[in-house]
């Protein structure tokens, strides 16, 4: 299957998501 | 406790992990390691690690003895645990002061698979100390030479180090030892 990748900026900019509680 | 599907408009995380924290009370040592060992939470997306993660001390912050330990959900973070039997940990010494950022960009890198190595990576602690820090990074196969070589590198990219760091490779089987 496909590999899930993220980089630093968009794992730090999901940390401000409104998903993040 | 499992970690709970990804929610609607998260991002999945290609493996699940486990967070734990430790803490060595100071004085004779009554407990077994085993038994400081804290489950805080699994998590299976960026958004449910994140909201684990906000919520804690920054390592920095922790006073004494005390470790985190990031884990793939399934393996204790204990040499002992089957995924770690033949394994071994790339150990970095930090001087004081640098341990919160350099554990965040190693656990950023972990859970956005820039390692490159497959299912090899088992999970990644930071351990506060007093004279220095130590952040270690755990495989399953020691004697993977490819592999080693490949998270020594990723390390070295990602960390962003001073350039006299030293870093040291040890088998689980020597620390037993």
């Amino acid at each position: 299957g496909t590999r899930i990748v993220y980089d630093r900026a968009f794992l730090l900019q999901c940390r401000n998501s409104p998903l993040t509680k | 406790t499992p970690a709970p599907p990804p929610g609607s408009g998260e991002h999945p995380i290609q493996f699940n992990y486990s967070l734990w924290f430790s803490k060595r009370t100071p004085g004779k040592q009554t407990t077994s390691y085993d038994q400081t060992l804290r489950f805080v939470g699994s998590f299976a997306s960026v958004e449910q690690f994140w909201s684990y993660y906000t919520h804690l001390s920054r390592p920095s912050e922790l006073s004494g003895h005390s470790d985190y330990h990031i884990f793939k959900e399934g393996i204790r973070p204990m040499w002992e645990d089957d995924a770690n039997k033949a394994g071994g940990k790339w150990i970095i010494r930090l001087k004081k002061g640098i341990a919160s950022r350099c554990w965040e960009n190693l656990v950023l890198a972990m859970l956005g698979e820039q390692f490159m190595v497959g299912g090899e990576v088992c999970g990644a602690v930071v351990s506060i100390r007093y004279q220095e820090d130590i952040l270690s990074l755990w495989n399953r196969t020691a004697n993977d030479h490819v592999t080693t070589s490949r998270i020594r590198d990723t390390l070295k990219r990602i960390l962003n180090l001073p350039p006299n760091t030293i870093m040291e490779y040890k088998c689980h089987t020597d620390s037993l030892k």
